[in-house]
């Protein structure tokens, strides 16, 4: 859950740009 | 394409009837506008669906992107903030009535799996008078006993508030943004206070005075 | 030069330097500033010091550090080697500046913008040549932004140390273009041999000499512009060049303090007057202060 909105349904490379972390 | 996370039960249509989950759309108790409720036909329970939906969310739902960032909560809750509502309504004849004559909606059929709930017999004590005629319960809605109900529901809800550090006392901006130990100041009237109006979101308008003299 | 620490972490910065010549903590030094990398797209801005005995100034001169923007990549890193072979006289120091640091900086709530991040670096550096025990008597330094103000703030901040901050400081004193030197040695080896954090596909890390009008470097954001995530960290999200293709191939994104508030703000006082249902009571301040609405719909 991201504290902004992206303004677009769609596919996106998350895996790829997102790393997760606490 | 809107994309959604839910668990297995609700998702997979086999499970979700042999889990007898079922979304249904029930008479809001406070507003009489119609709202989502979900019912376990297993549990014999009911819970109320809340949305989290605060502005400049999205979501990352596996290798996609989902605007709006709406989480979908599903809570426990008494069935007879719901019955409350049919009876209270039946009540206005003045006469004892059979329970699946005053629990019928025609905006929302589905009111009548309320009669499915667990123990239900023992729930309608609390808020009714009742006979027994040839073996079958006639209900009349008790105004006095629903308000004794109603005033243990709030003390059971000012011990929540204290358990779970909930800030009572002057409104501040967002919850979050709240150290701790103001909390210890606030009085026992802001408890009683806030936990009513808390109650209040799930009782009529007119409920909720007399509650508030009680 | 070993740039490993960077490429376990290229989302900071990260500081290298040479041991402490013994000579230079007795003899009187001379030290100097310049950076790398400042007007590019993408890459890290390196800030690099080298320092030498006055009385060596002469045998610094010998290796040819002429002004360094003559010099090809291969002399420079040439050149890097014999001052590292010289290294009894020589000392060097820097700080890699990386790409997501700068955009950070510069785009973050509390705008910390390029110029006061570089004069930090540069002092942050000259510190470090003090604290490391080098007896530092002079700075020449090229200048960033008005030469007269940041020399005021140099000599205001170092007051035993005669500071010189010039324009084409790297053509004037040779400490000054060894620093340049050792700054555009350790940017082009950090482009060269960059990780990129994300696991792009088909990257080609043929992205030109990374300056905004370069059209290598052009045409390489137009091809790995990616609508939701923009760039890889490599590019400076804060330049022009990168907001502009931004703005015309990325998706647009809302935050808690965006600018569209206000304007959603004004739009607040027109709904007044539509009401909003005869009696729709507002939720309780507990789920208000939540976020936490009845579902009316799935």
């Amino acid at each position: 859950l991201l504290p902004c909105e992206v303004l677009a349904n769609r596919p996106a490379p998350v895996q790829r740009f997102f790393t997760p972390a606490i | 394409l809107r994309r959604k996370v839910e668990a297995e039960c609700l998702k997979d249509a086999s499970k979700k009837m042999k889990g007898g989950l079922m979304f249904i759309k029930l008479a809001n108790p406070c507003s009489g506008e119609g709202a989502i409720y979900l019912f376990s036909m297993c549990l014999k329970q009911l819970f109320e669906i809340k949305i989290f939906k605060e502005k400049h969310h999205s979501w990352f739902i596996n290798e996609s992107v989902q605007s709006g960032g709406l989480l979908h909560f599903a809570t426990p809750m008494d069935p007879l903030f719901l019955l409350l509502h049919y009876l209270i309504k039946a009540g206005k004849e003045e006469k004892f009535q059979p329970l699946d004559q005053v629990v019928m909606d025609d905006i929302f059929p589905d009111c009548i799996l309320l009669l499915k709930v667990l123990e239900l017999e023992k729930l309608l004590h609390h808020v009714t008078d009742e006979k027994e005629i040839d073996n079958k319960k006639y209900y009349k809605y008790s105004k006095e006993k629903t308000l004794k109900w109603l005033g243990k529901k709030v003390n059971q809800t000012v011990a929540a508030l204290k358990a779970n550090h909930v800030s009572v006392g002057a409104r501040v901006q967002s919850a979050a943004f709240f150290s701790g130990d103001q909390v210890s100041s606030d009085k026992e009237e802001d408890y009683i206070r806030y936990a009513h109006g808390l109650i209040s979101d799930y009782i009529p308008k007119e409920l909720s005075d007399n509650l508030s003299k009680y | 030069m070993d740039l490993s620490e960077l490429e376990k972490d290229n989302t900071g910065r990260c500081r290298l330097s040479s041991p402490v010549p013994a000579v230079c903590r007795e003899e009187p030094c001379v030290l100097g500033v310049d950076e790398a990398g400042r007007g590019p797209v993408l890459g890290p801005m390196v800030y690099a010091i080298c320092y030498c005995p006055q009385s060596r100034l002469t045998d610094l001169e010998a290796l040819k550090v002429a002004d360094s923007k003559t010099l090809s990549e291969n002399e420079r890193d040439r050149l890097f080697l014999k001052m590292e072979e010289d290294r009894d006289f020589v000392g060097w120091a820097l700080d890699v500046l990386s790409p997501n640091l700068i955009s950070t900086s510069m785009l973050g709530r509390v705008k910390y913008n390029l110029n006061s991040l570089s004069h930090d670096t540069a002092s942050g550096l000259i510190q470090y040549a003090l604290d490391q025990g080098v007896n530092v008597t002079q700075v020449f330094v090229d200048t960033v932004g008005l030469a007269e103000t940041y020399q005021e703030r140099l000599q205001k901040r170092f007051p035993d140390i005669t500071v010189t901050v010039k324009a084409k400081a790297d053509a004037l004193y040779p400490v000054v273009s060894a620093a340049s030197i050792c700054a555009k040695v350790a940017r082009d080896q950090a482009v060269k041999s960059w990780q990129f954090v994300e696991k792009v596909q088909d990257l080609d890390a043929d992205y030109g000499s990374g300056y905004p009008n370069d059209p290598k470097t052009k045409a390489w954001l137009r091809k790995h512009v990616e609508p939701v995530f923009g760039f890889p960290q490599l590019v400076r999200f804060s330049w022009r060049t990168a907001q502009a293709i931004l703005e015309k191939e990325a998706e647009g994104v809302t935050w808690e303090d965006s600018a569209a508030e206000e304007q959603e703000g004004s739009r607040k006082i027109t709904s007044y007057f539509q009401s909003e249902g005869p009696q729709a009571r507002p939720p309780h301040r507990y789920f208000q202060e939540r976020g936490l609405e009845s579902a009316t719909a799935l």
